[in-house]
């Protein structure tokens, strides 16, 4: 393992830890997307089916059981904790999950690496995690006003991909084997989401102010 | 269809 992939998978466990301190100390979780949460919880579902029947290393697996219990976790804190899922701004929250399921579901049926039950879900996670974050960025731009904690765990989620991409560009010169055009075009797409949240967030911090949306 | 490479990232 390289240091950017660990970089990585480390920025994406520190954007869920902050995600999980937001709600913990504010007992809040205004400015989150539920939407966002439950489509990150089915691509670890769908993607992590593997635990099943694959191991790589001990690494893999425990990182894999601590993505599906902290994506349960949040669900359950939003959806079911006394004082936080009052804060849920449900009127916002209005993204469908099914423009995004379906056609991520169509294009992994189409577009796959081999037509079985796992690699299809699989592929499917692959697409999915591309565009799970819109529901978040429609409900920042909505809300504007953004809180310091929601403005890092989105930027660390950002970071967690573009790392991943060094991490490919890496292994594309050093593992001839390794070649996952799939993998990459979805990851391209995931990080471009990101560029204008990036660049905004890069602004506001830059002026040492709030994150502010136009 | 590409080669089916071991899933070894998370």
């Amino acid at each position: 393992m390289n240091l950017f992939r660990l970089a990585g998978d480390m920025s994406h466990l520190f954007s869920i830890v902050l995600i999980l301190l937001k709600i913990y100390t504010s007992k809040s979780c205004a400015g989150l997307s539920m939407k966002t949460q439950e489509l990150y919880t089915l691509v670890f579902v769908t993607r992590y089916l593997d635990l099943f029947y694959s191991y790589v290393s001990l690494y893999n697996t425990v990182m894999k059981l601590i993505f599906l219990a902290s994506s349960f976790g949040i669900l359950w804190y939003m959806r079911y904790h006394k004082q936080v899922k009052q804060t849920y701004d449900r009127e916002q929250d209005t993204f469908r999950h099914y423009i995004l399921v379906v056609p991520c579901a169509v294009l992994a049926l189409i577009v796959n690496n081999e037509l079985s039950v796992t690699e299809v879900l699989w592929t499917f996670s692959i697409y999915l995690e591309a565009v799970a974050i819109l529901p978040q960025l429609v409900l920042l731009q909505r809300t504007k006003n953004v809180d310091n904690l929601t403005g890092q765990y989105i930027f660390f989620l950002g970071a967690y991909r573009a790392l991943y991409i060094l991490n490919w560009i890496y292994r594309y010169w050093t593992e001839p084997k390794y070649r996952q055009y799939l993998v990459w075009a979805a990851g391209l797409v995931q990080t471009g989401l990101y560029a204008d949240f990036f660049y905004y967030y890069l602004k506001s911090w830059q002026a040492g102010e709030k994150l502010r949306l136009p | 269809a590409t080669e089916n490479v071991k899933k070894d990232e998370l």
